[in-house]
């Protein structure tokens, strides 16, 4: 026969069933045997008592045990049948519960395969973000070199524009322009008269 | 109907102490003590009052402290109680497989899925923050690029300039 | 026998809520 551990009902109560049935029954038992021999003390104690009376520790003894074997045989028989009604009823969980501490297989019956799913992909999310954060830092420190080199490239020019300020009023382009344009016409002149000198 | 587990109990412990207290009737014990009943009839009917009184009480407060020491009131309260939440429920729940690995993994995954979540989450803003961060990297390079044009052309100017002496 | 059963049906009760901790403590650390 195989037992029933009735593991679910032991996870809920802290005890099993079984051991919690075990426990009454004994009791029970014991608390029979007790009151059995106080009734066979007082009965002892009255008879003795009685004047001219025959009766003997023997026949009382033969008395109780006669009883008490009768009264074990219904106890047993009757104590199975609230064993098995408390079994059931009382000290049972129904198929069709879930203990609150399992709440979670009735939410997510993933597999062994959905699960390693889960996980890689959370793994994968993981380096994901830590690329990401890399890549935050990578452009952070671009900017800050953006923002040294814009400063030394702005100070250069500023340097350059300084220089035509400091030629006179013309700024540096103005002049430029000028000896630009001077320089042309001067130059075609030179060409002109380089021309005239070897015709003749 | 649900009879709460508690009075499921008493009533049960009663039923069986009843049919004890009928299976041992005073008939029976005054034949089995038939010397003492025939010597002592009224004594003998006080002596079975007071053994069926003390086995009940005996009993009873046997349950009491079992139910005491188990806090069975309170467990078996709290068993009506999910029993009742999970009414509408027919098909047979889960059950511990025997294999811990696969049982415990469907308490991880709540948490697993919130980790997803929160990832997932963190993985956007960061996306959305790099971009708006290489546009400012994009932008700010085309602006070194025009610094560095704008030099340039200063630079030319300049070399120009030196050259126009020499040309004149 | 008994006591196996109980010391089984405890762990089940108990360990998953503890392992979750462990799970949820080391995710923690990981994001740090």
């Amino acid at each position: 026969m195989s037992i029933n551990p009735l593991l679910y009902e032991t996870q809920f109560f802290g005890f099993t069933p079984q051991t919690c049935m075990l426990r009454i029954y004994i009791a029970f038992q014991d608390y029979l045997f007790e009151v059995m021999v106080a009734v066979e003390k007082v009965i002892l104690k009255k008879a003795s008592s009685l004047p001219g009376s025959t009766l003997s520790a023997v026949q009382i003894r033969g008395s109780t045990e006669t009883f008490l074997r009768f009264m074990r045989e219904r106890f047993n028989r009757l104590f199975v049948k609230m064993e098995q009604v408390l079994l059931q009823l009382v000290l049972n969980i129904p198929p069709n519960i879930l203990l609150p501490e399992d709440r979670s297989h009735e939410k997510y019956p993933q597999g062994r395969e959905d699960f390693h799913l889960l996980q890689q992909e959370v793994e994968q999310l993981r380096l994901r973000y830590k690329a990401e954060l890399g890549a935050k830092h990578a452009l952070l420190a671009e900017l800050e070199v953006q923002k040294v080199t814009q400063a030394r490239l702005k100070k250069t020019l500023h340097w350059f524009d300084g220089l035509g300020d400091a030629h006179g009023p013309l700024g540096l382009g103005e002049m430029m322009a000028f000896l630009i344009q001077h320089s042309g016409r001067l130059r075609s002149i030179t060409q002109d008269v380089t021309q005239k000198s070897k015709k003749l | 109907a649900h009879i709460p587990k508690v009075k499921l109990l008493d009533t049960v412990v009663d039923t069986f102490l009843q049919k004890l207290v009928s299976a041992g009737s005073y008939e029976r014990f005054a034949k089995c003590y038939k010397r003492f009943y025939k010597l002592q009839p009224e004594m003998t009917r006080l002596i079975y009052d007071q053994f069926i009184t003390q086995l009940q009480t005996s009993i009873r407060e046997e349950v009491s402290t079992i139910k005491e020491e188990g806090n069975l009131e309170a467990v078996l309260n709290s068993l009506d109680k999910i029993v009742e939440e999970a009414e509408d429920r027919k098909e047979p729940a889960w059950r511990p497989s025997g294999i811990p690995e696969d049982d415990v993994r469907s308490t991880l995954i709540p948490y697993f899925l919130q980790q997803q979540s929160s990832l997932k989450r963190l993985v956007q803003e960061q996306e959305r923050e790099n971009v708006k961060l290489a546009e400012m990297v994009l932008e700010g390079r085309k602006q070194v690029l025009e610094l560095q044009q704008q030099i340039q052309a200063r630079k030319q100017a300049w070399q120009m300039l030196t050259q126009v002496p020499k040309t004149l | 026998f008994d006591e196996v059963i109980v010391d089984t049906a405890t762990k089940r009760k108990q360990y998953p809520r503890k392992i979750a901790e462990c799970v949820i403590k080391t995710m923690k650390a990981q994001h740090e």
